[in-house]
């Protein structure tokens, strides 16, 4: 007949959820989505920490992910290539050699790598630092490089490999962007080699400049504009999963 | 008779599956029979209701869409559907314990993401791929 027959459906179950399986449910979603539970935050409520710089530089990476996630994925994406996960860490130990007159002057900034989640492959890593105009050196054009501290020696200067250069001017203002992919790669392989990055700058006849001076501002500035370090992850193609 | 069908025949004989569309003025949800047919449905997990907006940065909330409905492929009906499926239904109808129905499921799906703090206070923002149902249809 042209009518479907009355047995019940021997393919697919379906029922109505109980509101324990709800919850049970919407658990089992969210841990899906990695948000297993309340992490055991060690600052201050959101709302304190939003305006700064990293939260604020991730809500903008989050808003152009949004708008890829409505158009399937795949090849059309933009922005953020084949990157599954991305973290910024927020700069926990910032090393100064700046004072009185001693040369090279440099900075350095360590950061807490200990919550990357197994399994993930680094496909970029970047360092930002805000930059103020400077009027010291005046009209000068500057080189600023990052290292990777590689090994710190007890009384001599510590092995340094070097990771990005990048040459801009005196009075220029605005976000510096370090390629630091390679000590990445490594931190990811031996999380205990986290020495952290090291920063000059250099004037083009090669005087070591204080960063400070130069207007790269560190952990004192505004919260907006402080420094942190952002990487982006791939996903193995067969992560581990917790039996559930 | 073959022969003459065979040259009426559209180019494109291997078509994905015609999505369901969501519920409109025209849509006959509940069949002809009072049953639901093959939807999405949303079951909305609000990170908001569960006081989780001081660590999840964004969304407020998150849409878990998933296919429920019968998959039945009256003779006159619109079929919405592969021709596996209609033919899965029938044979189905004719041995019903030697092969299940047609079922729900996703036809189309989309990436979806999620930025939070981590308790060292670093940001995160985890996409995960084929995540949201965007549409349903029979299989």
């Amino acid at each position: 007949g042209s009518s479907p027959s009355p047995r019940p459906a021997a393919g697919c179950p379906q029922r109505r959820l109980g509101p324990r399986e709800r919850r049970d449910l919407q658990r089992e979603i969210l841990a899906v989505l990695g948000l297993p539970g309340r992490p055991r935050l060690r600052a201050p409520p959101a709302a304190a920490r939003l305006p700064a710089s990293a939260p604020l530089f991730m809500l903008d990476l989050y808003h152009a992910m949004a708008g890829d996630d409505d158009e399937d994925g795949g090849p059309r994406e933009r922005g953020l290539g084949r990157a599954d996960l991305v973290m910024s860490f927020v700069n926990m130990v910032e090393l100064d050699r700046a004072l009185g007159h001693q040369e090279p002057h440099w900075k350095e900034f360590r950061f807490d790598l200990t919550q990357i989640p197994a399994g993930e492959t680094v496909t970029a890593a970047e360092f930002r630092i805000y930059k103020l105009p400077s009027t010291h050196p005046l009209n000068r054009t500057l080189h600023v490089s990052v290292f990777e501290v590689v090994r710190e020696q007890a009384n001599r200067e510590s092995d340094l490999f070097f990771l990005d250069l990048q040459t801009l001017r005196a009075e220029d203002e605005g976000w510096l962007v370090l390629d630091v992919t390679a000590a990445s790669d490594r931190w990811l392989s031996n999380r205990n080699e986290d020495l952290g990055l090291r920063l000059y700058v250099e004037t083009e006849d090669g005087r070591s400049v204080d960063p400070g001076l130069a207007g790269l501002l560190g952990r004192r500035a505004p919260r907006s504009k402080q420094p942190f370090m952002v990487t982006f992850f791939r996903e193995s193609p067969n992560p581990t999963r917790v039996p559930r | 008779a073959v022969r003459s069908l065979r040259r009426r025949l559209p180019k494109k004989t291997n078509e994905l599956p015609q999505p369901n569309k969501l519920p409109g003025i025209f849509d006959d949800i509940h069949g002809s029979h009072g049953r639901q047919v093959c939807r999405r449905h949303e079951l909305y997990v609000s990170f908001q209701d569960l006081g989780w907006l001081d660590w999840v940065i964004a969304p407020q909330g998150y849409s878990a869409y998933y296919c429920e409905g019968e998959c039945s492929f009256p003779l006159d009906s619109c079929m919405n559907a592969t021709n596996h499926a209609i033919v899965q239904s029938l044979v189905h109808l004719m041995k019903p314990d030697a092969v299940p129905k047609a079922c729900c499921a996703p036809t189309k799906l989309s990436a979806t993401s999620v930025l939070y703090y981590d308790s060292s206070n670093n940001v995160i923002l985890r996409k995960h791929r084929n995540m949201v149902v965007k549409a349903c249809g029979c299989h």
